[in-house]
C-alpha cells in the first residue's frame, strides 16, 4: 500500500497546436508544485483528507484553473462556485454550491463535513454558514480574470454556446468561433 | 474544474472536487462537482474518485460512485472500472471529460475521453508526474 496523491485541473479541447509553450510551462509548473505539496503532506503522515483539501485549495488559488480565482463566468456575468469533499474512512461528506463570496469553496465543503450534521448547503445558506464558521470571505470580483471574461464574451457572440472550462481557452487563443463541445479527439 | 484524490499511510482514502462551472452557463445550473457520487466519491473499501467534464452526463451516470460499484460488485480492478465509466458509459451519453482515482491498494487511474486533461500524480518518495495531452 503506497501513499499517493493524484490531481486534475480539468479536461477539454487541449491540443499541442493550440497551446503556446510559455503557457504550457506555467500549467506544468503549477501541477508539479501542487502534486509535490500533496506528497509532502502524505510523507509527514498527514491524512488523505488534509492532502486533498490543500491540493484543491492551491488549485483554487491558481488563476489558470476553473475553480476559485480564475473561475468562468455565468451567462449573467457572475460567478457560481461549487465544491465537495468525501472521507473514505467514514463516508462523511461535505458540499456547497452556488456561492461567490467564499474565497476557498473547498474549505467550506470541508467545514460542512466537519462542523455540521448535513452534507450540502447552497447559495445564501452556504455563505452564511461559511461566514459564521470564520472562513475568509471576498467580493465576487476576486474570482474574475480578464481571460475568462473574454471567453464569456466570445461564447455569447458565437450562438450563445456553453463551454467547458478548457474549451473556452482554445476559442480565445484561436480567435475563431466557439468550438463544438461535442468535438472529440479520443 | 479541479480535483484531488489521495491514499494516506493509514490506508484512508479521500476525494475533493471544486469548480466554477461552465462558461456562459445559466445562473443556478449545478453540475456534478458538488454532487456526492457524481463528481466526488470516496470509500475506504474501494476507491476515491474526482471527475471533470460535461457535468450533466456525470450526474446521470453517477460516475464517481459507479467506479466504486463496479469494483465492489463486479470485482473489476480499478483500471477497468474507471475506463468502463469514462470511455463507455459517459461517452455513450455524449459526455466529455475524465476522472482521477486511487484505490485502497494505491493503484491509480486517470482516464479521459477528451483531447486532454491537466493531471498529475505523486507517490510518496517518488518524483511527481504531470501531463496535459494524450
Amino acid at each position: 500500500m503506497k501513499p499517493v496523491i493524484v490531481i486534475h485541473g480539468g479536461a477539454g479541447a487541449l491540443s499541442r497546436t493550440a497551446m503556446d509553450s510559455e503557457k504550457e510551462q506555467r500549467y506544468r509548473a503549477a501541477l508539479q508544485a501542487i502534486v509535490t505539496r500533496g506528497q509532502e503532506i502524505l510523507a509527514a503522515n498527514g491524512s488523505a483528507l488534509d492532502a486533498v483539501t490543500e491540493a484543491v485549495r492551491l488549485l483554487e488559488e491558481c488563476p489558470l484553473f476553473n475553480a476559485g480565482k480564475g473561475a468562468v463566468f455565468t451567462h449573467r456575468g457572475t460567478h457560481e462556485l461549487d465544491a465537495s469533499i468525501m472521507d473514505g474512512r467514514s463516508l462523511d461528506a461535505g458540499a456547497i454550491a452556488g456561492v461567490n463570496h467564499i474565497r476557498n469553496p473547498i474549505l467550506a465543503a470541508r467545514t460542512v463535513l466537519e462542523r455540521s450534521p448535513h452534507v450540502m448547503f447552497t447559495a445564501e445558506g452556504a455563505e452564511t454558514f461559511a461566514r459564521e464558521q470564520g472562513l475568509e470571505m471576498v467580493e465576487p470580483d476576486f474570482f474574475s480574470t480578464d481571460e475568462r471574461y473574454q471567453q464569456l464574451l466570445k461564447a455569447q457572440a458565437g450562438n450563445d454556446k456553453i463551454l467547458l472550462d478548457h474549451d473556452g481557452e482554445r476559442q480565445t487563443q484561436q480567435g475563431a468561433d466557439p468550438l463544438d463541445p461535442d468535438r472529440k479527439f479520443g | 474544474t479541479v480535483g484531488a484524490v489521495a491514499l494516506d499511510a493509514a490506508g484512508n482514502l479521500a476525494a475533493a472536487t471544486s469548480t466554477g462551472g461552465m462558461t456562459n452557463k445559466r445562473a443556478g445550473r449545478v453540475g456534478d462537482s458538488p454532487i456526492i457520487g457524481a463528481g466526488c466519491y470516496a470509500n475506504n473499501r474501494t476507491v476515491a474518485v474526482s471527475c471533470t467534464g460535461t457535468g450533466e452526463v456525470f450526474m446521470r451516470t453517477v460516475a464517481a460512485y459507479d467506479v466504486s460499484a463496479l469494483m465492489e460488485y463486479a470485482n473489476l480492478p480499478l483500471s477497468q472500472a474507471a475506463d468502463k465509466v469514462v470511455m463507455e458509459k459517459v461517452l455513450a451519453l455524449g459526455g466529455s471529460g475524465g476522472l482521477i482515482a486511487v484505490d485502497h491498494q494505491g493503484n491509480i487511474a486517470l482516464p479521459f475521453n477528451s483531447e486532454g486533461m491537466y493531471r498529475g500524480y505523486g507517490y510518496v518518495g517518488k518524483e511527481a508526474v504531470v501531463g496535459i495531452y494524450r
